[in-house]
Formats: structure tokens, C-alpha cells, sequence
């Protein structure tokens, strides 16, 4: 029943050149915010129900509770054909996750606090465009180094790191590379 | 009283722990070292003038004056060092934030700002419609002379107030200089490079020798008869409890810079350029590692 049709049409709409540089009526941009918030609040279902069917469980929150018996598996495609060494932050919600490679190396990773001017923007237009009221913002955001082959892939690994975090707290920011 | 320098790999920043600002950018792989200053400002927007009624709006830009008002000359500012990224958080004032980030194994510097809501009127503002800029200022002698891509090709020369095909009269001494920006702008001098590609199209300019300028947000008050009959100025409206509450339009987004030896920036321009609009792609999925097949 869940599709991505809709959010497919908002965007083409949105190339627009009258959306690309603001020179919309403000009831036409309306118009373009609400398709857009409808189609993006579709097809969030999708990836909802795909995620649960992938992970066999019904729970709606995959992406914040990595459970113990299942790792957080990224792929990384690279579109462009060279090498590419690049570092990729994701938001999480817990500060003692590890990331492996698929050859099993644990990698160095760090944590950013994820700024108050990030949270506020994301409540107001989570609120404004989708009519809801955000869930709690991620706290952190997990960086970590990939390498990507020309027009080809690498999986990557995030699990809770066994032992105690070693996040520290100051204006430092911070790692647990013994993980 | 000492300078900060930030950067876990060749390139650094150096900032100054009193004013907050920007000083020095240096690479200690190449040697380019260039003396740096970057701020915000904004022109405040024309509504028209006795030899010229064309106010400003959404597809004409036209200040009042040619020196735009400056945010604020001193900065509070946060650092934060880590094994991949070093990041300085800086506030502007209210309604402007910038991150910069170095990052491990990156011999550039990327730069996200946040602009806005733009305080025009209503009580808090002073009834001026302002277009917001950052303006990068460096020690290179430049010679009226930059460069702009053409609509994400080749970038070509610009020299200012003057055209290659025509005698130009300038009447605009500000948006009469300005070009389009799809991928960057850049200056040069004897000795080095200094670089900016953008994460968006955009207006940008090099209004004296030795500065670059973006054009980043606008909000104005009033049309500029052009054909869409409003003024620029969009807002984002909450409703809650039956109350709808509205303000003007925060945007994000990113640019990246880069010094280099004179010569040697159109490789970083290039393959960065082509990085910037064609990110790596992630997808999730949960899954037990030792069943994962990635096919």
C-alpha cells in the first residue's frame, strides 16, 4: 500500500525554476511544501515497513536501537569513477558504537554533539512541513573514514562496541578508537 | 592572546582567540600560506530611487549602497579536535551560525553555514529587506580579475567593471559585477590560488581585489516588478493549538575552499566539484555481519 510515487512527483515539481530560485508566489511554494511534506511522509512509511521486513520485526524505530544480535549495516556507493577516501556522519543516539569494515577491522570513529541550531531547525520544519511533533533529536553524530571503489560499493558494520564508552566530555570532541 | 590553528592534516586554520575570527589559512604540504579574513554582511535592498525606480526583488538585485552593513566583528566561537574532523563552531548573531570543518586526509576546508530567519520588520527588524553575504577577504593581489564558471564548465576570466565584447557603463557598481555561480569562483595571484566551490547555484563576486563574495540568503519587502508580484519574502508557519505563528526562511548549506600554488587548483576544483554534486549514497539495512552478503 506504501509507495514513493508521490514524493517522486513533488520533486519533479519542485525543478521548477520558479521553486530552484524563489520566485514562486507564496501560495504556489505552499503548495510545493505540502506536496513535498506528503510525499516525504509516505514514503518514510516505506523504508518503515522495509526495514521491518528486512530485520524480520515490527518495531518502527530501526534506525536508533541497534539490538545486540544484528549490526547496522551500511552500504556506501561511489557514482564517480576514481577512489574515493571520504568520511561519512550518521546520527545516533548512543555513544558506544563500534564500526567495522567487511573485512573485520574495527575502524577509528569519532563523536560530534549534535548542535542545538541542528535540533531547533529540524523541530520547526519537521513540524511546520509534516504537521508533526519530532521524536527526540539524535544526540550525537558518528564520523567514521570509508573507501569506495570507481562506480562500486563497500559495506560497513556499526554495532554496539563491547565494554564501557570512553566518550569524554569537554569541548574535545570524542573518540573510542580502542573499540 | 594566541591564535588557534585547527586541521588534523596538511591544510590548517588559524583563528584569533580574541576576535573569533578567521587569520590565517596555510598548507604545510604545498607552503601556500595567505592571510585570510571571512564575515558576513549584508546589503540592505533598494526600493527604488529618484533616478531609478527598480526596487529590488526576486530577480533583480539592486542595493541601496555599495557597502554592505557588517554582522558582527567579533565572534564567539567553539572548537572542537578529533582523530577525523576539527570543527569551530562560530555565532554571528541571532540568526547567523557557521561551522567550519577540516577533516582528515581533505586539503580544503568546508563551511556550513545557517542564515535566518532574516529580521526585516514586524517589531524586530528595522523595515530593511537584506540580502546576506559572506566575504572572504585575502592579501592576494588580484587585479580586478576572477574567475566564475560557465553554468558548471569552464571557468572563465571576469574582470571588474569591464567586458571583453562591449565599453561597459557602470551603473552597478556592486550587482552590475556579480555572476551566476553553479560550481565556484576562484582568484589568483603571482603566487597562489584561492578557491570556492558551492554546494548550490548562486550569485557571487569579487567587489575588490583580493575579496570573493557569495551571495547566501535574501529576504525583501518589496517587488521588483518583474513578474511575480510579491515581494521575496517566504516564511515557514507553525500551527499549534489552532495558533499558526510565521517567520522568514533559515537555509543551510555548505561551500568549500581551498588555497593552492598558482596553477595547481583546477585538478581540486575539478574532481571537488564533481564530489560536491555527486555525494557518496548510503544505505541501512540490519543484518547479522557474518550472514551479510553484499550482493
Amino acid at each position: 500500500v506504501h509507495n514513493t510515487f508521490e514524493l517522486g512527483d513533488a520533486l519533479g515539481l519542485a525543478q521548477h525554476h520558479d521553486a530552484v530560485s524563489g520566485t514562486a508566489k507564496q501560495h504556489t511554494t505552499d503548495d510545493y511544501a505540502k506536496r513535498l511534506a506528503i510525499g516525504a511522509s509516505k514514503a518514510e512509511a516505506v523504508v518503515s515497513s522495509s526495514l521491518a521486513c528486512l530485520a524480520n520485526k515490527q518495531s518502527g524505530d530501526q534506525c536508533s536501537t541497534l539490538k545486540s544480535a544484528f549490526s547496522q549495516v551500511v552500504v556506501v556507493y561511489n557514482p564517480l569513477g576514481w577512489n574515493r577516501t571520504d568520511i561519512v556522519r550518521i546520527p545516533v543516539n548512543e555513544a558506544n558504537l563500534g564500526v567495522k569494515d567487511s573485512s573485520g577491522n574495527n575502524l577509528e570513529v569519532q563523536y560530534v554533539d549534535v548542535d542545538d541550531v541542528t535540533k531547533d531547525l529540524r523541530k520547526l520544519y519537521v513540524n511546520a512541513y509534516l504537521g508533526l511533533t519530532p521524536k527526540q533529536a539524535p544526540k550525537y553524530w558518528l564520523l567514521f573514514q570509508v573507501s569506495v571503489p570507481p562506480l562500486g560499493w563497500s559495506t560497513y558494520f556499526i554495532s554496539k562496541a563491547a565494554g564501557k564508552s570512553t566518550r569524554r566530555k569537554g569541548d574535545l570532541s570524542h573518540h573510542n578508537s580502542k573499540n | 592572546g594566541k591564535n588557534i590553528d585547527i586541521g588534523p592534516g596538511n591544510l590548517k586554520m588559524s583563528f584569533s582567540s580574541t576576535s573569533g575570527q578567521l587569520e590565517r589559512i596555510y598548507n604545510s604540504k604545498t607552503g601556500v600560506n595567505v592571510q585570510i579574513q571571512q564575515n558576513y554582511l549584508w546589503y540592505a535592498s533598494s526600493t527604488g530611487d529618484e533616478t531609478d525606480s527598480q526596487a529590488s526583488g526576486a530577480y533583480i538585485f539592486r542595493p541601496n549602497d555599495t557597502s554592505p552593513h557588517i554582522v558582527s566583528r567579533s565572534v564567539p566561537f567553539k572548537v572542537i579536535r578529533g582523530p577525523l574532523v576539527d570543527e569551530v563552531y562560530q555565532k554571528y548573531s541571532s540568526w547567523i551560525y557557521q561551522v567550519t570543518r577540516l577533516y582528515k586526509g581533505k586539503d580544503h576546508a568546508e563551511i556550513e553555514y545557517t542564515i535566518g530567519p532574516i529580521p526585516t520588520g514586524g517589531g524586530f527588524g528595522d523595515g530593511t529587506g537584506k540580502e546576506v553575504i559572506t566575504r572572504i577577504t585575502t592579501n592576494m593581489a588580484t587585479n580586478k580579475e576572477f574567475y566564475t564558471d560557465s553554468n558548471g564548465r569552464d571557468f572563465l576570466k571576469r574582470v571588474r567593471d569591464h567586458r571583453e565584447d562591449w565599453p561597459l557603463n557602470v551603473t552597478q557598481p556592486v550587482a552590475g559585477n556579480y555572476y551566476p555561480l553553479n560550481l565556484g569562483i576562484y582568484t589568483k595571484d603571482k603566487k597562489s590560488e584561492f578557491s570556492v566551490l558551492v554546494d548550490r547555484a548562486t550569485g557571487g563576486s569579487s567587489i575588490k581585489d583580493g575579496e570573493v563574495e557569495l551571495m547566501l540568503h535574501r529576504r525583501i519587502l518589496s517587488d521588483d516588478g518583474r513578474g511575480v508580484g510579491e515581494p521575496l519574502d517566504e516564511e515557514v508557519c507553525v500551527v499549534e493549538n489552532d495558533n499558526s505563528t510565521c517567520e522568514g526562511l533559515t537555509v543551510r548549506g555548505n561551500y568549500y575552499i581551498s588555497i593552492d600554488n598558482v596553477g595547481a587548483g583546477s585538478r581540486w576544483r575539478r574532481t571537488t566539484g564533481q564530489e560536491i554534486y555527486s555525494p557518496l549514497l548510503l544505505a541501512f539495512t540490519h543484518e547479522n555481519a557474518e550472514n551479510w552478503k553484499s550482493s
